[in-house]
């Protein structure tokens, strides 16, 4: 019996849709630690790792380890049908082929449930190691989707490179080129607003600014973003999911033929 | 000329 009682259901709503372009079937795996999620995009370059913490959740009951099934298209459209505010919770039995999702009003007048077929998926689930990074630079969310969305009306690539001086992110294309530099300034009054870089070493790395784009579309659930870099590694984009767990993005770098 | 990586090339499959 599975049973995860999420008061701010908005969260898995925002979830789903920064997830759900970038890969169209994944399995969600329930242990008594949390609701997680590892899938890869059908190119292999990028992954997504998602992790909900058991205390996050109002209620959380997983009698034993369960691996779901699901199509992110038909979840997604199934959780538009919740209101932001609205408290989720999700059901299965043990050996089901169906999960429920039950949806209720703040003032609990209004309750719906919604059942959906689980699908058997195989994926391939990867090891990542923990690792340090040479350079992890913390910036507004809002900021960095801006500068992936203005990137890319020029050109496919980004180059990120970390120094001392700062982040930059330069991108070149058909007419002409761009380079956008954030220096630190941990000294804005709200911390969210802040850009941080923990440099060990200088990184540069280059990547398809299309996934970027993609990883952006998590900005809703974050107001900061970390991208974690080293020059043997894929990046990883970072959206804290507040008090819960996070939501991690790794994209294999572009390298020069 | 760029070549894309794959992530299998940085991490194992379980």
């Amino acid at each position: 019996m599975l049973e995860l009682r999420l008061v701010q259901g908005s969260l898995l709503k925002k979830v789903l849709e920064a997830i759900k372009d970038l890969v169209t079937d994944a399995n969600f795996d329930c242990s008594t630690s949390g609701f997680s999620l590892q899938a890869m995009d059908s190119s292999h370059v990028a992954l997504v790792a998602l992790l909900l913490r058991s205390d996050g959740f109002e209620h959380f009951r997983c009698d034993r380890s369960l691996s779901m099934g699901m199509n992110l298209n038909h979840v997604s459209k199934l959780l538009k049908c919740a209101s932001n505010d609205d408290i989720i919770t999700i059901k299965a039995d043990d050996d089901a082929d169906t999960v429920t999702f039950m949806f209720e009003s703040p003032r609990q007048d209004k309750i719906a449930d919604f059942e959906m077929k689980l699908m058997d998926i195989k994926s391939e689930h990867l090891g990542i190691p923990e690792a340090e990074y040479q350079s992890i630079v913390k910036m507004p969310s809002q900021e960095f989707a801006r500068i992936c969305k203005d990137l890319s009306s020029i050109g496919d690539t980004v180059v990120i490179s970390v120094t001392k001086e700062g982040v930059k992110f330069s991108t070149r294309g058909d007419i002409g080129s761009a380079n956008i530099v954030c220096r630190q300034n941990s000294t804005v009054d709200k911390p969210e607003e802040a850009t941080t870089i923990q440099m060990k070493e200088p990184v540069s790395l280059t990547f398809a600014l299309r996934y970027m784009n993609s990883f952006t579309k998590a900005t809703p659930l974050s107001s900061s973003v970390s991208i974690s870099m080293s020059s043997d590694l894929p990046v990883v984009v970072e959206y804290k999911i507040a008090e819960m767990g996070y939501l991690r993005y790794y994209l294999a770098p572009k390298i020069e033929d | 000329i760029f070549i894309q990586v794959y992530l299998a090339v940085y991490f194992a499959t379980l």
